[in-house]
């Protein structure tokens, strides 16, 4: 099974 | 005030239908620099990055940094309406809640306007950060729509793996499994029918193809298509668009769970 993962985990608010 | 005046005006449409079924509100960011859009899709799984650079309007004015929310949806109604070889205009006075597209016949004979309504929209901008990608593979954009359709007839994600060999596209669903694979090829008379493959390091990342599919929506925009692919990191889907910037559409990796 696979998790789809948020973009947040790599790119953080400026 | 503001007043942005694009030649090839058919460029905002094609933007527009690239992005419509990505993202539904999102902020214009219009400065110096050009006419700019950050935005997420609704499940914060891929980002839109679009840049037209001022030097490729015929005109441009901006006299401050504006930010305008716009529904993606009623944008493209509303450049729908704009002649293919038509000349279009964005306008918008200081502190007004409306834009107004204006549309002109290359022959002048015909010009209309078009105003809507803006809207406030909460959005961060994310940083993204320099990054030196394993593998950057570029390829005829016609080429990798074709490759994403096809694989979505079969699956629902797409394993992207870059070794010595080329890239291979791998899917499997419960008919079956479907591998392409493309091999570098220079050899070809145009450039923009060539797939080359810069390799600093064997890689492989899942990803799913319904977001894929809707990235290669860009297409009628760039004749190639740029993958840049680390691991552990967005993928990179960039269509550059002729003289004035880029589209980039980054999505996130699946992970074993």
């Amino acid at each position: 099974k696979q998790k789809q993962q948020p973009i947040s985990r790599f790119f953080a608010p400026k | 005030m503001l007043e942005l005046r694009l030649v090839q005006g058919n460029l905002l449409k094609k933007v527009l239908e690239a992005v419509k079924d990505l993202v539904t509100d999102a902020n214009f960011d219009c400065s110096s620099t050009g006419f700019s859009l950050q935005a997420m899709d609704s499940s914060h799984v891929a980002l839109v990055a679009l840049l037209l650079r001022s030097e490729g309007f015929e005109h441009y004015r901006c006299d401050r940094n504006v930010s305008m929310g716009m529904n993606l949806n009623n944008m493209a109604k509303m450049l729908k309406c704009a002649g293919n070889d038509d000349i279009v205009t964005i306008k918008a006075d200081d502190g007004s809640d409306t834009v107004t597209f204006m549309f002109e016949s290359p022959n002048q004979d015909k010009i209309a306007d078009f105003e809507m309504k803006l809207m406030d929209i909460d959005s961060e901008h994310l940083g993204i950060p320099e990054a030196e990608y394993h593998a950057i593979v570029r390829m005829p954009s016609s080429e990798f729509a074709r490759i994403c359709k096809d694989l979505s007839s079969i699956g629902d994600t797409v394993v992207i793996s870059v070794t010595k060999e080329g890239v291979k596209f791998s899917t499997r669903g419960d008919i079956g499994n479907a591998n392409v694979v493309c091999r570098q090829n220079t050899t070809v008379d145009k450039p923009e029918e060539s797939t080359t493959i810069e390799m600093h390091e064997p890689v492989s990342l899942t990803f799913a193809l319904r977001y894929m599919n809707s990235f290669t929506k860009a297409t009628p925009l760039s004749s190639t298509v740029t993958i840049s692919l680390s691991s552990e990191l967005p993928v990179v889907v960039e269509y550059k668009i002729a003289e004035m910037g880029y589209i980039r559409f980054y999505l996130a990796p699946k992970i074993e769970d």
